[in-house]
């Protein structure tokens, strides 16, 4: 839709992942899948936390929000060396 | 680094303090930074047995790096560069390496404070020489470059410590912060899951001072190191054609200038395209500091011909001056004397100056001062948790140093010099400080969780020289307080043995954040659990922390309760609280403590009365001290009236 796509950081409430998947990665996937054809996933977070990096327009991450399982859709940020 | 082992006593009379065989080399560091130059001597092998069967780490390779320049010294080394790249665009790998490979020099230098190996003669350009060696010299690194060029992005940030803690790290340390409200930050969340994971996470408090509530990285499961100086200078003197003369600090060989006075003019800031090589060519040149990084005044200088430069702090700005590797002879100096100096430049006919190179000057006194860039407390996220947790040596550090770049850290064609070792100053240095340390403590206590290991640091730190004088701010030049230096500077001899601990578990802070009204999904969104807050919490001050922060509201009382584990033996702990204002009556009950064995827990509690008012904004501090004799178990505490 020629909006400004950025990185979101979505958080996946792992606990409410339906049993038809067998490894949350599915299910992260179907859920980004639901909101965008294109999208890719950066990475996906197995220990630091549940979910994955990906890009996506702003509509496209207030939809993704409204997923079931998905808590937070966070914009990435910049950090700096101090 | 040389010269922090000797200062923070771990030199050769309390080796015995800390075994350098067996349970030390099991350890493993995971520095989040710029990468790696794994051909240092302070990432040497060298007398390294095999590396720990726990290691599920890697050695990935990538642009001028194989996987064969890991060893038993580095035993991993990965990087992250997917969010950057998806922001930034792609890395140009002709002008960055696109693997571990540190290509800045801030990751070489702060993994090997943390953990580099022993290197002797190291020095910069002659200074500070002696033998360099990480804080925990016999334990493992691994390194997760999150770093680039243009940024540090969150998602590469998170993804290196998924991998670290995939990896089996038992440290990790990180000298990157960024601008967080809450605890939701990334770092913050990571470092979450390390704690749960038993993984100590030390970070760096931030650049930002001497401002207030400047902290970054506040979260309680993160141990937050301020910087301070230690007891070494590189004095470098201006001398002035009306024959004053005025000591900075200087790092440049002695013969790089004429023995004579140079003509010498007003540069202002030296910004580029600021100075006429007309008028500066073949002289000394005086600039003002402002925001810009400081050895590109250097270069400008340089570039116009100038042969000098002397740099003086702003107006306001206060008297801590870095020892910066400048690419022409620079002295740096405070601005009382830049004041000085300056009216001399503008107002003399014919000015003149000269720089004297000093050297290394070391058992300098009082140290250490709490560096003014250092940030500062209250925390504005929880004020009723004090930060920074503790300071550490962060003012012109020498460690190891990338092949790639110069030591003024300018671009390649600007600085052709390459140095193995490079001398500088920020939270940056003062955080791997701790994250060795921290090493150092877990090797001796494996059991110990990452708050038993903090509290160890917190409780023995000092705050006071050894004449009982307290340890100055160098941005007032007066005592400092809890919210710059927290519980004060790490004495890590006294951490290996320090009698009781405050020991805090994942329902610990969970219980915190449900105190401090973070709803379920925030909860869930750090814990990854599927947590159910207790209709009654306990107050947020009561997370089992090593120290105190009061927030005063009118009248009243505040009670804090507290639980503290013995890892001494048997014996008698008696309380002193020391405050030093009327206006709160603070009281211990009970005032002693009996323990007959380890691991017996006591709690106590602490009631703060407020007698009389006193006006907002101001503060007030203290310290609660248990003793048995042989042990102080100190707690600094903040007073801050609403």
């Amino acid at each position: 839709d020629g909006a400004q796509q950025a990185t979101y950081i979505v958080h996946m409430a792992k606990c409410q992942m339906p049993s038809s998947f067998d490894h949350h990665s599915l299910w992260y996937d179907s859920s980004l899948r639901s909101v965008s054809e294109s999208a890719e996933m950066i990475y996906t977070y197995n220990n630091a936390i549940h979910g994955f990096a990906t890009r996506l327009t702003p509509g496209e991450a207030d939809s993704l929000m409204t997923q079931p399982g998905v808590i937070s859709v966070q914009q990435e940020q910049k950090y700096e060396l101090h | 680094t040389t010269r922090t082992p000797l200062f923070l006593g771990l030199d050769g009379q309390n080796a015995g303090l800390f075994p350098e065989t067996g349970a030390s080399s099991d350890i493993v560091i995971g520095v989040l930074d710029t990468g790696i130059w794994p051909e240092s001597k302070s990432f040497s092998d060298e007398g390294y047995g095999p590396i720990p069967s726990t290691w599920k780490g890697e050695c990935q390779a990538g642009t001028n790096f194989t996987a064969s320049l890991c060893n038993r010294k580095l035993i991993g080394a990965r990087f992250f560069s997917d969010g950057y790249e998806r922001d930034y665009g792609k890395i140009n790998q002709a002008d960055e390496s696109k693997s571990p490979r540190d290509d800045f020099g801030h990751g070489t230098h702060t993994a090997s404070t943390a953990a580099g190996n022993v290197v002797k003669g190291a020095n910069y350009l002659g200074f500070a020489s002696g033998t360099a060696s990480g804080m925990a010299h016999r334990v493992r690194v691994s390194v997760y470059k999150v770093c680039w060029k243009s940024a540090c992005v969150s998602s590469d940030i998170l993804a290196g410590m998924d991998k670290a803690i995939e990896d089996n790290v038992h440290i990790m340390s990180l000298s990157i912060g960024g601008k967080s409200t809450s605890y939701t930050g990334e770092i913050s969340m990571g470092a979450f899951s390390a704690m749960e994971r038993g993984i100590f996470v030390s970070c760096s408090a931030g650049n930002d001072g001497p401002s207030p509530s400047s902290l970054s990285n506040a979260a309680p499961w993160i141990t937050t190191v301020g910087a301070s100086s230690i007891d070494r200078e590189f004095p470098g003197v201006v001398i002035l054609g009306n024959g004053k003369n005025y000591t900075g600090v200087s790092l440049f060989n002695g013969n790089a200038l004429p023995a004579k006075l140079l003509p010498f003019v007003y540069g202002n800031y030296c910004s580029r395209g600021t100075l006429n090589p007309e008028k500066v060519k073949g002289k000394i040149v005086m600039c003002i500091k402002d925001d810009s990084v400081r050895t590109e005044k250097g270069e400008v200088v340089k570039a116009a011909g100038g042969l000098g430069m002397i740099l003086a702090n702003a107006a306001g700005s206060g008297e801590e001056v870095l020892a910066d590797a400048h690419v022409l002879p620079v002295t740096a100096v405070g601005q009382k004397a830049g004041d000085i100096i300056r009216r001399y430049v503008l107002t003399d006919p014919n000015p003149t100056a000269s720089i004297l190179i000093r050297g290394t000057v070391v058992n300098v006194r009082p140290s250490p001062m709490v560096a003014a860039f250092s940030s500062r407390g209250p925390n504005t996220i929880t004020p009723n948790i004090l930060k920074p947790d503790l300071i550490a040596p962060g003012v012109n550090i020498l460690a190891a140093w990338t092949g790639a770049l110069g030591p003024s850290g300018l671009g390649t064609t600007s600085d052709t010099r390459r140095v193995e070792f490079n001398i500088n100053s920020g939270t940056s240095m003062s955080c791997p400080h701790v994250s060795g340390l921290a090493a150092l403590l877990k090797s001796v206590h494996p059991e110990w969780s990452p708050a038993a290991i903090r509290s160890a640091l917190m409780t023995t730190a000092y705050n006071t020289y050894k004449d009982g004088k307290p340890i100055l701010d160098v941005a007032t030049g007066k005592p400092s307080t809890p919210f710059e230096h927290g519980a004060g500077h790490v004495s890590p001899t006294a951490a290996v043995n320090p009698g009781l601990i405050y020991d805090l578990t994942t329902e610990d802070y969970i219980d915190f954040l449900c105190a401090s009204n973070y709803n379920l999904s925030l909860i869930t969104i750090i814990s990854r659990g599927n947590y159910t807050c207790p209709r009654k919490t306990h107050p947020a001050a009561d997370l089992n922390y090593p120290s105190f922060a009061v927030n005063v509201k009118g009248s009243g009382t505040y009670k804090y309760t507290r639980t503290v584990t013995n890892v001494g033996g048997a014996g008698s702990y008696t309380v002193k609280v020391i405050s030093e204002t009327a206006a709160v009556k603070i009281s211990v009950e009970p005032a002693v403590l009996n323990f007959k064995k380890v691991n017996e827990k006591k709690s106590y509690s602490v009631t703060f009365t407020v007698v009389s008012s006193m006006a907002p904004r101001s503060n007030s501090f203290g310290s609660i001290e248990w003793s048995d004799g042989k042990h102080v178990v100190a707690s600094p505490v903040a007073i801050s009236w609403t």
